[in-house]
């Protein structure tokens, strides 16, 4: 049985694509076998940065690491049940067929609330959801009272994590294991930092998730997206580390530690 | 006519929000009357704002500029044709209404390529375009070759816009004035950010928009969000200005020239 990892977040822009393709690269690392899916269906920039990654291997002649992808197609039925009905076949197909032959499954969500979105938020066992150090993103996890700082009700993306989990539990699966970590942090802001990050250590314990550690504002996790690489393939390829690199390595060492998964080093 | 501005993107978290917050606190200043539509239906960034704004005024008893606004909902007809016929009539008639009584409507779009949006697209006389320094980001407007970084080609945001601009053209509209920002913008990482400066000037010619000065990332953007205030708001809040502050609002008013709103000073 295939470890599911999803990337989620209703909020654009939190980081999902860039999380879920350095976390293939750390997984892909360690010799496991990654299937890959990607639901954000226009963008698709997860596939992007993948097909980016064998148009380099192929034109340097390398041998580069690769995740087996299935590509889904929206429903073009008329019907909005039906079209679902249709989406659910194609989507449990995909999966069944990537769990035949991976250890982890990585699936990166668009930031909105699809079917196939929510189909995945119902079949993880890791839902990852980066956020970024900003109330107004924080604002989709859940209501603040501005005076007090205190958390009125959770909010849309909330409740869609949540109809997951009974969607879930109604299947009789495994609790999703919830992880929230914090993206494109700054090392300056003292202060809203510290409010967002109080904000949302008291909200894991109310809406059940976890913190883990996450990732600064860093161009290393972002300016090799022509090539396909992320900081992970730059030993191989003979390049000096920065110091900045080095601490954005240990980043993501410090997170794939904190998500426990099975059979993993580090 | 009220002078339709709308902030577009279909990539998520570019700053579509964010940048129709702050241009209503600019607009507003000015004493103009200024309607508003939040399209991204669920997460009603830009409207959460502007709630958090009102009830700030209300608390603190003082008199905060607000926006006419009209939110509209999602049709719930299971026929996909005849809900896009019944959200063209209800967005039809919520521009109509605004017209009536503002001199500009500012519709903020949602990070997805929906109906509404569409129709927001083909409605604009002023697209505004936000876009971080990536080439993540920049891969929505057009295909870079790695090796050369020549544009290969248009992306799927920019094939959206065409589509709207055909439906303008056909309706016998004046040509929308198309304009991207660079938003949250560092500092430092000089190369990344000279290689999608470049990238975007060129692009600019071949697909029809012009470059307008964008926003650094502050705090100051996003750290007043509860109060629903924008830095334009601060002198009248009696706060000191920093460095930053005066930067940023310097920012502000660089954006407002460039956009040549019809009558508006600076
Ligand atoms: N830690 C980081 N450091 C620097 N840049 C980052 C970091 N994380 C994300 N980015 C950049 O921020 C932008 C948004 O990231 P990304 O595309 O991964 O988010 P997303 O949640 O997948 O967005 P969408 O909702 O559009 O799918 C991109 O330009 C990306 O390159
Ligand atoms: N110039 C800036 N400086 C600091 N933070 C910013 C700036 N612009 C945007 N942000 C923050 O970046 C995040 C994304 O911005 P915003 O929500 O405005 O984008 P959006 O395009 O409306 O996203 P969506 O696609 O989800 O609608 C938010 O957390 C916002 O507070
Ligand atoms: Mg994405
Ligand atoms: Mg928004």
């Amino acid at each position: 049985m295939a470890h599911v990892i999803v990337t989620g977040n209703e909020k654009g822009g939190s980081g999902k694509s860039t999380t879920a393709m350095h976390l293939f690269a750390a997984i892909a690392r360690q010799g496991f076998r990654v299937g890959a899916m990607d639901l954000d269906l226009r963008q698709t920039t997860f596939f992007r940065y993948l097909e980016n990654r064998e148009a380099f291997a192929r034109r340097t002649g390398q041998d580069l690491s690769l995740p087996e992808r299935i590509g889904l197609q929206p429903s073009t039925l008329r019907d909005r049940v039906e079209a679902e009905a249709e989406e659910e076949r194609w989507f449990t197909q995909a999966i069944a067929t990537l769990d035949a032959s991976c250890e982890f499954i990585l699936i990166d969500c668009p930031g909105a609330d699809s079917f196939y979105s929510q189909m995945a938020h119902a079949s993880a066992d890791t839902l990852i959801t980066p956020i970024n150090d900003s109330l107004v993103d924080f604002d989709l996890l859940a209501r603040m009272d501005p005076e007090t700082g205190r958390v009125l009700g959770p909010s849309i993306y909330s409740e869609m994590v949540w109809q997951a989990r009974r969607l879930r539990a109604g299947a009789g699966l495994k609790p999703v294991d919830w992880v929230v970590l914090r993206n494109r942090m700054s090392h300056i802001d003292a202060r809203n930092k510290r409010k967002v990050g109080d904000a949302l250590e008291h909200l894991a314990r109310r809406i059940g998730y976890r913190l883990v550690p996450g990732f600064s504002e860093r161009v290393i996790f972002r300016e090799m997206f022509l090539n396909g690489l992320t900081l992970l393939d730059l030993r191989d390829q003979g390049f000096a580390f920065s110091m900045s690199h080095v601490a954005a390595r240990q980043e993501i060492r410090d997170l794939v530690r904190a998500l426990n998964l099975p059979g993993m080093a580090e």
